[in-house]
């Protein structure tokens, strides 16, 4: 998970 | 409806005037291009009715296996109006003069193909905005944890296709397994462009961005 990290927070982020 | 209100807007290449015309610049424009819109996709997916309530891991999943599908599509429907020319942005079309330049014109010619078996059906927005969720939605990643619920947002999906062609095609009850029978095309242009990519990305010459290789490394 570590190695898609941008991928991850941009899915997290509300907007 | 609410795909259609989903769908983004285009965005622009603003290819550096500075420097002059090379395989490198086209290349370079074309990547930071993906980048961008890659950020764009990721934000549309999210306005797809079921796929926020997967889980994250499975969302990932999806999106690190549809991501060049996605692009690909985007591409297509832009360039219907035209005539063997891709409008990568409203601002950077490829002829096939360029596409030779940059080393593109196997894979380009492969995205034409695609193009011109939709413009041959007139491809609606209406059937692209979905097709382009069933290619997510569908994109056969190994990894995914909860399957009956990807099931379910395809079935959604699907249906929704259906419900488009029965109300605006009934003429052609064939019609949605068409569009549905395009996506192996679709696959199969997206794998090579994710090959070319990566040999790109090995020869070191051409600036990435950091999404972008993130995205071609879940590929590789």
């Amino acid at each position: 998970k570590e190695k898609h990290k941008i991928l991850h927070r941009l899915l997290q982020n509300s907007t | 409806s609410l795909l259609l209100v989903a769908e983004p807007e285009g965005i622009f290449a603003m290819p550096d005037p500075t420097v002059p015309e090379s395989d490198i610049k086209a290349l370079t424009t074309l990547c930071d291009l993906a980048d961008r819109e890659l950020v764009v996709n990721i934000g549309w997916a999210k306005h797809i009715p079921g796929f926020p309530s997967l889980s994250l891991a499975d969302q990932m999943s999806l999106l690190q296996s549809g991501w060049m599908e996605i692009l690909i599509l985007r591409v297509v429907f832009r360039s219907l109006a035209l005539e063997d020319k891709l409008v990568y942005a409203e601002d950077y079309i490829m002829d096939e003069e360029q596409s030779k330049l940059a080393g593109l014109l196997d894979l380009n010619n492969a995205i034409l193909q695609l193009a011109k078996k939709y413009k041959t059906m007139g491809l609606e927005k209406e059937e692209f905005v979905v097709l382009k969720a069933i290619a997510l939605a569908n994109s056969d990643s190994m990894q995914i944890e909860d399957s009956e619920a990807v099931q379910r947002l395809q079935d959604v999906l699907h249906g929704a296709l259906h419900d488009h062609e029965a109300t605006h095609h009934p003429e052609d009850p064939r019609r949605a397994g068409k569009l549905i029978m395009t996506l192996p095309l679709l696959r199969q242009t997206a794998a090579r462009a994710v090959q070319h990519f990566c040999s790109i990305k090995q020869d070191g010459r051409v600036p990435m961005h950091k999404l972008f290789l993130e995205l071609l490394e879940a590929k590789a």
